[in-house]
């Protein structure tokens, strides 16, 4: 996946996003393609969730999946979940589960809780970062005020050295692909750089729907994992989404 | 760039989406949180029931060709369903409810809540 929060120069923030799913479940030599990745597009929906006639908050998801990795509470902000890949992954989180220490949430569920609950930027921030989870995960959270922008990079206990938007230090968009921050991401997987390159060559001024999308479409950002490509902007309350498709050359993630 | 990773120029001019690398676009549902959970997905189930019973058959088939005896699927089946039971509320009602109006087996739909968790490994 690749997570984008960016703030404009008049302080409005866009968060864009690409979710690639499926890696290593059944090529398709035919067709060059993942199985998965592609029995999932047909499922990719956009959702009100409303209660008494008003929208409490809207979503991109899978038709039969009941968490979310990607959706925003229009005016007050907007979130997406990366992977985050970890030796101490979910399933010791299952296991813990299926022995009854239960005291941890399901990461698509935390989503769903947060979107759902939270009523400001800083309480779904407090939220992410401190509710234990079953397995490790990227939340990227931006806000409807400047500089409420964040990258919260979870173990299944502990908060890891968030990431915030700064103009001061020149940091007016996050990136996050699928490696913590601070390291480099894996030669074989770097997403990052051409992101990077990409949303450095649009500047501040020109971020929008039509810029991030455009980054979004660049290769390796777009790959042979991506289901589908969200924009959100929390001031209009405004939220698209669009299947996917990477042609031939293409990365297979 | 025609050798792995692939890479290229910035793209421009991509928006409105078009072209070969837009697939289509997103439907909007509506989910009413009003409703008891295990009806708040039946539209939306009935819906894209083919489609999620396409998925899961090729879930099955790789599991398959991992385990040839179908002992996995056996497991999915009989042992899922019981892990759907102490999720927290509304999360239980709503996969019993998801599974009810699709027509794909509990334990399946639980897989696919599950999925991510478990591909954190």
């Amino acid at each position: 996946c690749t997570s984008v929060v960016a703030e404009d120069s008049n302080g409005n923030l866009i968060h864009g996003r690409n979710l690639d799913f499926g890696l290593f479940m059944g090529w398709d030599m035919k067709n060059k393609s993942w199985q998965i990745t592609e029995q999932l597009k047909p499922l990719v929906v956009n959702i009100d969730f409303r209660r008494s006639n008003h929208t409490v908050f809207k979503s991109t998801g899978f038709a039969g999946y009941a968490g979310m990795l990607t959706g925003m509470k229009p005016h007050s902000f907007s979130l997406t979940i990366n992977e985050r890949f970890s030796m101490d992954g979910g399933y010791i989180g299952i296991i813990e589960w299926l022995l009854h220490h239960r005291d941890a949430m399901w990461m698509g569920f935390l989503t769903r809780t947060v979107l759902e609950n939270a009523t400001s930027y800083e309480e779904a921030r407090s939220l992410l970062s401190q509710t234990k989870l079953l397995a490790p995960a990227y939340y990227i959270l931006g806000g409807n005020q400047t500089g409420q922008g964040c990258i919260i990079t979870r173990a299944r206990t502990e908060s890891l050295k968030p990431l915030e938007l700064n103009l001061k230090q020149g940091r007016w968009y996050l990136l996050q692909t699928n490696y913590d921050h601070w390291k480099a991401p894996l030669f074989l997987d770097d997403r990052r750089t051409p992101g990077m390159k990409c949303m450095n060559q649009t500047l501040q001024p020109n971020i929008s729907f039509k810029t991030l999308y455009d980054v979004l479409s660049t290769k390796p950002v777009l790959n042979k994992l991506t289901t589908y490509t969200t924009l959100m902007e929390v001031s209009k309350g405004k939220l698209e989404s669009f299947v996917r498709d990477c042609p031939n050359p293409c990365m297979p993630w | 760039q025609y050798v792995p990773p692939y890479t290229e120029e910035c793209r421009t001019g991509m928006y409105p989406p078009q072209g070969p690398t837009f697939k289509g676009a997103v439907t909007w549902y509506t989910v009413d949180l009003d409703l008891p959970p295990s009806k708040r997905w039946s539209a939306l189930m009935s819906e894209k029931k083919d489609d999620i019973a396409n998925m899961i058959k090729v879930i099955k088939d790789i599991a398959d060709a991992f385990v040839p005896s179908g002992k996995l699927i056996d497991f999915v089946d009989k042992v899922l369903p019981l892990i759907v039971d102490t999720l927290p509320y509304p999360y239980d009602e709503e996969l019993k409810g998801i599974a009810s109006a699709s027509g794909v087996p509990l334990g399946e739909i639980a897989l696919f809540n599950l999925f991510y968790e478990v591909f954190t490994v």
